[in-house]
């Protein structure tokens, strides 16, 4: 699973996600990635794009949850990450990346490692796997 | 005027041993595909723009699960799914079951603007597919050698991978081998009990 989210210079974000799935999945199978709101979401406060365990994904509805937290409790991006991360996910396997549009970014993972990338306006940039 | 950011991700899950040349070419892709998105928010581009211009380019590389390079089904088939979501309005497209658009994410935000849906797929988005002009290619184009022998181990391990990267463990106490990405036929009892992702799949019953 691959994901892109963007805040831009106008405060406008956008999230994108993209996947091949379960290795050996039935056929028919459908995951997290092209469920709104699940693996993949966008709104006026923020965008989130997940990845990993698609069902408990979906359980989560991962990708909201960051932006009604946002949105109904006021928390900030990093600490809704946190939070959906840590309290949501049962025992699942999941990560996620996000932007808020005050131009801040912010990720979670509860697996071994996630690979990612960010960079921001004021000069910040890093590209990783491990935590 | 705010500040421009971007983040990207090329999966959750990944092999603690993963090779340290692996690890470095995994890392040049995602630097590669940042600059991509950093220069074109640089030039004022809007952010819906730049999040299909980026999954564009790691769909295109074989190295992450997407596109090229799509993990298998169990028949061996590449079924890729992608969804796209405006922030401004928040207008959305997705799609499923893709067996031969190049770039699933540029259909997904084809649904969003092209069509009076949000979600097509299987067939159906293969044909809007067409009728909207996306380039597509035979399925093969996404299969790679690495995920082939990638099923065959699943196959073999009676499981399904949620990261395909990591695998089978045989120690249990290797945790993240024996939990992250495996699912195993185990046998208790004599009942045999399904599990998904190293959980009894009762636990996604709903799904």
């Amino acid at each position: 699973t691959v994901g892109c989210a963007v805040v831009d210079t106008e405060g406008n974000t956008a999230a994108a996600t993209s996947t091949g799935g379960l290795m050996n999945k039935m056929s028919g199978r459908i995951g997290d990635s092209p469920l709104i709101g699940a693996g993949t979401y966008a709104c006026n406060l923020c965008a989130v794009s997940c990845t990993g365990e698609g069902e408990a994904i979906i359980r989560a509805t991962l990708a909201r949850d960051v932006a009604a937290l946002m949105e109904y409790k006021g928390l900030g991006l990093q600490e809704a990450v946190d939070y959906v991360i840590n309290e949501r996910l049962d025992e699942g396997k999941a990560g996620l990346i996000a932007v808020s549009n005050a131009g801040e970014v912010a990720y979670g993972f509860n697996t071994v490692g996630m690979f990612r990338g960010s960079a921001t306006q004021n000069g910040f940039m890093e590209v990783a796997i491990w935590e | 005027m705010g500040a421009w950011a971007i983040t990207i991700h090329g999966g959750a899950g990944v092999d603690p041993n993963l090779p340290m040349e692996r690890q470095e070419q995994a890392k040049a892709v995602l630097a590669r595909c940042l600059e991509i998105g950093i220069s074109a928010l640089r030039s004022g581009a809007a952010a819906l723009d730049v999040a299909e211009m980026v999954v564009r380019e790691l769909e295109t590389d074989p190295i992450f699960n997407s596109g090229r390079g799509s993990a298998l089904t169990a028949l061996g088939t590449v079924e890729m799914e992608a969804s796209i979501m405006d922030g401004r309005g928040r207008r959305c497209g997705a799609v499923s079951g893709l067996s031969t658009v190049k770039n699933p994410v540029s259909l997904a935000r084809l649904v969003m603007d092209k069509s009076p849906h949000s979600y097509l797929a299987f067939s159906g988005a293969e044909d809007f597919a067409r009728s909207q002009g996306v380039e597509t290619i035979d399925n093969s184009y996404f299969i790679t050698d690495e995920n082939v022998g990638m099923l065959k181990l699943a196959k073999e391990a009676n499981s399904i991978m949620f990261d395909y990267r990591v695998p089978i463990d045989n120690n249990t106490n290797n945790t993240c081998g024996a939990i992250a990405g495996s699912i195993v036929n185990n046998t208790i009892d004599n009942t045999t009990t399904i599990q998904m992702n190293g959980l009894p799949i009762s636990i996604y019953a709903p799904e």
